[in-house]
């Protein structure tokens, strides 16, 4: 199970 | 945030205020595919939904915010103010051709079946292939004026800058997004050629022709 990538990127 | 990001983030930047000064300026907007702006408008928009409900940093919505206000300021320049000098002849890429499949290929491969999420995953297939229609256009008419360069050189290097940061958060934050790395890279590599052209022409002064 991949998490979630954090979306801090623009 | 490392410095390639935010390099990444000031190349992007100055792409897009290159764009709208050129057309502010010359008050016209040949050469450039109103299709392309259309469809990082449309990246724009299906990405940045979270400003509503994530918040990561003042840097962040900040740029948010300008990204979208000037991806429609540049479509109103394109489509209504400046709408006499578009080239729509030579802007015939159809767009359905890269919309259709990113919105399969998004349903088929994401990381999360919530609407956000599906959303920003259609904006990273997306992203990797809106120029298209630029790079095109560009080539129907075997020119760009150098302004243009400048623009497709600077969006093009964002996206090659936020590799070597993904890479650099690979090692420093075991961080790695697949279906962003793999897009950005597909996004970069539509750039390749050029990146050649306006690095052996353009950076010596010469205008940007492509070879017969």
């Amino acid at each position: 199970h991949e998490n979630k990538a954090p979306k801090d990127e623009l | 945030m490392n410095i390639f990001r935010l390099l990444g983030d000031i190349c992007h930047l100055v792409a897009i205020i290159v764009l709208l000064l050129k057309i502010w300026k010359t008050r016209s907007c040949a050469g450039i595919s109103g299709k392309s702006q259309i469809l990082f408008a449309l990246v724009y928009t299906t990405r940045y939904v979270d400003l509503f409900f994530t918040y990561v940093s003042l840097y962040n919505s900040v740029m948010k915010v300008i990204f979208l206000a000037s991806s429609y300021a540049t479509l109103y320049l394109i489509y209504v103010k400046f709408k006499a000098t578009y080239d729509f002849n030579h802007d015939t890429f159809r767009i359905e051709f890269l919309l259709i499949p990113c919105v399969i290929l998004s349903l088929l491969i994401t990381h999360d079946y919530s609407p956000v999420e599906l959303l920003w995953t259609f904006s990273i297939y997306l992203e990797a292939v809106a120029i298209l229609p630029q790079l095109f256009m560009v080539s129907k008419t075997g020119e760009a004026e150098t302004i243009t360069s400048h623009y497709l050189f600077a969006l093009g290097a964002y996206r090659a800058l936020y590799i070597v940061n993904w890479i650099y958060r690979y090692y420093t934050e075991s961080f790695i997004d697949g279906i962003a790395v793999v897009a950005g890279i597909i996004q970069t590599i539509l750039y390749a050629d050029f990146f050649y052209l306006y690095i052996t022409k353009v950076l010596k002064g010469k205008d940007f022709k492509l070879p017969a």
